[in-house]
């Protein structure tokens, strides 16, 4: 993954994707 | 709230495992860090499920790891 995007961002109620939408 | 336990996180896929967690670690994290909480809590997600259990239940050990997260993303958006 980019790590632009790094880290990834957890919101409550959103389905945890991990390291995957990366 | 009922506390999260080994065998409720134990019967999940690791990826539901790690959204459990998140959902319990997320208010704790808003409160130390409001702005950056949602990528803080990105980074802790990738410690191990056990290691975060402990995390919940500590507040001390949460309140090093934010500390800790917060300086590698200073580092990284430096």
């Amino acid at each position: 993954g980019s790590s632009i995007n790094w880290p990834p961002e957890f919101h409550p109620g959103v389905p945890w994707k991990g390291l995957q939408n990366i | 709230q009922e506390p999260l336990t080994v065998s409720m996180l134990a019967s999940a896929p690791l990826q539901e495992q790690k959204h459990m967690l998140g959902e319990r670690l997320f208010p704790l994290i808003e409160a130390i860090h409001p702005t950056l909480a949602a990528k803080i809590t990105g980074m802790l997600l990738e410690i191990d499920a056990s290691e975060l259990l402990h995390m919940l239940e500590s507040p001390e050990s949460l309140g090093s790891k934010v500390d800790e997260a917060v300086a590698v993303l200073q580092a990284h958006y430096a």
